[in-house]
C-alpha cells in the first residue's frame, strides 16, 4: 500500500 | 472525487448549515452537546495543520477553512453569546469528553501512519471524530425528546459518514493502491454509532411521528 499519497480527504 | 465523495461533503455542509440556522433561528442551543462541538473543533484543527504545508485544491482549502471557522464559532455561540449560552442544556450535557481526547491521542501514538508531528495529529483527529457525536448522542438520550432541525442535523452528520463508506469502496475498487486502514476502520466505527439513532430517524420518519428516543 502507498500511504505517501496527498490526504486529499477531509 | 467522486459521487459519493461529493455527496458526503455536501451533506457535512448541509449538517453544519442546519446547525448554525437552528442557533440563529431560535437563538438556542437546546439539544446541542457543546462537548461534542468542541471535540470538532478540536479534530479540525488538529486534521487541517496541513492547511499551510500541503496544497490540494481550491475545494480542499476552501472547505478545510468553513469547518475550522463553522465549529469554532458555534463553540463560541454555545459559550459566549448572550442569549445562547442561556439555552444550553448543562446539566444533561455531562459526558467526560476529555477522556476520548486522552484515548484517541494515545492512540494516535500507538497507531499512525509516520511517526512525525502532523501524522500524528492527523491520526488522532481520525480517532477523535469517530466518537465525537457520543455526547451528542448522550444528550439526546437523556432529554428524550429532540426538535426537528437538531434531528436533521444528527441525520446529516450520519448521512455524510454513509456517503463517506460509499466513497471508499469505489475508491478501493477504481484506484489500483488505496488502502487507508486507520481512516477506514474508524470511518465503519464512526458510522455505527449512528445506527441506533437512524433507527429511530426512520421510525419516526415513516409514522409522521416526533422524534423519540427511548430512555
Amino acid at each position: 500500500g502507498d500511504v505517501d499519497d496527498a490526504k486529499d480527504e477531509l | 472525487m467522486n459521487i459519493f465523495r461529493l455527496a458526503g461533503d455536501m451533506t457535512h455542509l448541509l449538517s453544519i448549515l442546519v446547525l448554525l440556522l437552528k442557533i440563529y433561528a431560535t437563538k438556542s442551543c437546546s439539544g446541542i452537546s457543546r462537548k461534542t462541538q468542541e471535540l470538532y473543533a478540536i479534530v479540525f484543527v488538529a486534521r487541517y495543520l496541513d492547511l499551510f504545508t500541503d496544497f490540494i485544491s481550491v475545494y480542499n482549502t476552501f472547505m478545510k477553512v468553513v469547518f475550522i471557522a463553522s465549529s469554532l464559532a458555534i463553540v463560541w455561540c454555545m459559550r459566549f453569546h448572550p442569549m445562547v449560552r442561556r439555552s444550553y442544556d448543562r446539566e444533561l450535557d455531562t459526558f467526560r469528553h476529555y477522556f476520548l481526547v486522552g484515548a484517541s491521542f494515545a492512540l494516535a501514538l500507538i497507531l499512525h501512519e509516520k511517526f512525525t508531528v502532523q501524522e500524528i495529529f492527523w491520526a488522532f483527529s481520525i480517532y477523535l471524530e469517530a466518537v465525537a457525536i457520543l455526547p451528542q448522542l448522550v444528550l439526546l438520550q437523556r432529554s428524550g425528546n429532540v426538535d426537528n432541525l437538531t434531528g436533521q442535523y444528527i441525520f446529516f452528520l450520519g448521512a455524510y459518514r454513509a456517503f463517506y463508506i460509499l466513497n471508499w469502496i469505489y475508491r478501493y475498487l477504481t484506484e489500483p493502491h488505496f488502502t487507508r486502514w486507520i481512516a477506514c476502520v474508524s470511518g465503519v466505527v464512526q458510522t455505527a454509532l449512528y445506527a441506533d439513532f437512524f433507527y429511530y430517524y426512520f421510525i419516526s420518519w415513516k409514522n409522521n411521528s416526533k422524534l423519540k428516543l427511548p430512555a
